[in-house]
């Protein structure tokens, strides 16, 4: 699974996912990446998110839009919004994975419950960082 | 004015120990290049749709990631792609699922939130739209690659052996399986 999200010279956000789904996967089963809400949410007003990782449990938390709509909602930070959902929402459901975020000041939360997480970004001054693990 | 853009390649039992030092350069150049293609269209003007797909696409095409070409196989043997993109300025959004011929997935997400009155479309419909609004559509070997059907061959073994059902493939079985038994 790869996902993007940006912040453009209008201030406009968007987010985007592309993914093979799963290995040996069967009887047209389909995952988080194309359902809106769940691995790809977008909204001005909060943040861009783009979801990875077991796919049944960002569908059931509808966890991409979870971060969006906690910080609409309750005013935390991006970073504390995007943390509670996959530290505390998904974990305590016992599924794995990451997320990556946006808001429109262009602060960036790039959380993960697994091993590692192929990640990096360019930021509002333009310094370039790529993590993994 | 102020643009910024953040890419992921998927997340899973990606290990230190496992993985080798080519292997992770490759990675973290294919990042790069993700990184700089959506910028370079953010500072040069452009919108942050714009950026999210043409970052996307460098990944869709690169055999690294789970997606495009080098996306993981399904139980018969033949790779099946989703995608979506959201619009934050408007909550406009594009989706399409269980397509295996369109080149591009993203690409057609984002015709569909462009250009159609749908939001989702998945399968035959979806290749449909993609054909009769000039996307390109490629034979589904276009997105085979010798490391992801060893990964299946390798789960369906150990499924004889009643091991495992459809797992989530890690970014890279040299990593490990990232195995969840769904």
């Amino acid at each position: 699974t790869v996902g993007v999200v940006a912040l453009d010279m209008d201030g406009d956000l968007a987010a985007g996912t592309s993914t093979g789904g799963m290995t040996n996967k069967r009887f047209g089963r389909v995952g988080d990446s194309p359902i809106i809400g769940a691995g790809t949410y977008a909204d001005n007003e909060s943040c861009a998110v783009s979801a990875t990782g077991h796919g049944e449990y960002f569908i059931r938390g509808t966890l991409a839009h979870d971060v969006c709509a906690i910080m609409r909602y309750t005013g935390l930070t991006l970073v504390e919004s995007a943390n509670a959902v996959i530290h505390g929402r998904l974990t305590e459901m016992g599924g794995t994975g990451g997320v990556i975020s946006m808001d429109r000041d262009g602060n960036i939360a790039m959380p993960f419950n697994t091993a590692g997480m192929y990640r990096g970004f360019i930021d509002v001054n333009g310094a370039l960082s790529i993590s993994i693990y | 004015g102020k643009v910024a853009i953040v890419v992921h390649g998927g997340a899973g039992t990606i290990l230190r120990e496992n993985m080798s030092a080519e292997r992770e350069e490759a990675y973290r150049t294919a990042l790069e290049h993700a990184l700089r293609t959506g910028h370079a269209i953010l500072t040069a003007g452009g919108s942050s749709v714009d950026a999210v797909v043409t970052a996307i696409q460098t990944m869709e095409e690169s055999p690294l990631f789970n997606a495009g070409v080098g996306a993981v196989f399904t139980n018969k043997g033949t790779v099946e792609l989703d995608a979506s993109i959201m619009d934050g300025h408007d909550l406009r959004a594009g989706a399409v699922a269980a397509v295996s011929t369109v080149k591009s997935p993203i690409e057609l997400a984002r015709v569909i939130m462009d250009q159609s009155v749908h939001v989702m479309m998945v399968g035959e419909g979806a290749e449909q739209y993609a054909q009769t609004h000039g996307l390109e559509l490629v034979d589904n070997s276009h997105f085979h690659t010798e490391r992801r059907l060893l990964q299946l061959k390798r789960a369906q073994e150990r499924e004889g052996a009643g091991e495992v059902g459809a797992v989530i493939g890690s970014e890279d079985p040299v990593e490990g399986l990232d195995e969840k038994f769904g």
